[in-house]
């Protein structure tokens, strides 16, 4: 028996729309530390990875491990049926093949119940070991996602520089190139409007930019993304989810050969 | 040219 009670579902509406273009189906895994996702683009250049920390639900039961496969187009599609205000029940039997989403609006005058069938998924959980990142950059989500918008109009790849002056953001297509500097500040009148630079050593870094444009999705989620990286290993983007958890991005760079 | 790499050249699969 599963029973997790969330009163925004608004959050859940964001995360959905964040993810379900970059991955169609995945396995949503329910324990004890909370709901989560892993999973990867067709391509496996991309991995998302979610946590909703089970302390972040209103009422979280969950008897035991459990995985449920979902079409997360189909299930984005329900949940749009939800108003952000409305509190959120996911609710599944055990051994059960369908899952129900219930929406309760605030004044509890309106209940919906959308039953959605579940899938067998095989999932290719890939371990992703914790790891020292050489440079860290946390700064705007608005502004990482409005640079990510704007480069990808002119070139395919973004090369992603971070010295401890500050990051750059690099770009070149058939009609010209592109070079946007975001410096360290913290002197902002809004916090989330800092860049932070954390950094062992500069590192430099080529990605493709339609998934970093993907990425950009989760911006509502979270005012500031933070942007790890080392080199020659995947860049990680993640949108903390306030006392809820996180939503982080894993991307392969491109390389020369 | 460049060559898109694939998460698998990181990780491995649990």
């Amino acid at each position: 028996m599963l029973e997790l009670r969330l009163t925004q579902a608004g959050l859940l509406k964001k995360v959905l729309e964040s993810i379900k273009d970059l991955v169609t189906d995945a396995n949503f895994d329910c324990s004890a530390t909370g709901f989560s996702l892993q999973a990867m683009d067709s391509s496996h250049v991309a991995l998302v990875a979610l946590l909703l920390r089970s302390d972040g639900f209103e009422h979280y039961r969950c008897d035991h491990n459990i995985s449920m496969g979902m079409n997360l187009g189909n299930m984005a599609k329900m949940l749009r049926c939800a108003s952000d205000d409305d509190t959120v029940t996911i609710k599944a039997d055990d051994g059960s093949d369908t899952v129900t989403f219930m929406f309760e609006s605030p004044s509890q005058d309106k209940i919906s119940d959308y039953e959605m069938k579940l899938m067998d998924i095989d999932s290719e959980h890939l371990g992703i070991p914790e790891a020292e990142y050489q440079a860290i950059v946390r700064m705007s989500a608005s502004e990482f996602a409005r640079i990510c918008k704007d480069l990808g109009t002119i070139g395919d790849t973004v090369i992603i520089s971070v010295t401890k002056e500050g990051v750059q953001f690099s770009t070149k297509g058939d009609i010209g190139t592109a070079n946007i500097i975001c410096r360290k500040n913290t002197a902002v009148d809004k916090k989330e409007e800092a860049t932070v630079i954390e950094m062992a050593e500069p590192v430099s870094l080529t990605f493709a930019s339609r998934y970093l444009i993907a990425f950009t999705k989760a911006t509502p989620l979270a005012g500031q993304v933070t942007i790890s990286m080392s080199y020659d290993m995947p860049i990680v983007v993640e949108y903390k989810m306030e006392t809820m958890g996180y939503m982080r991005f894993y991307l392969a760079p491109k390389i020369e050969e | 040219l460049k060559t898109q790499l694939r998460l698998e050249a990181f990780y491995t699969f649990n």
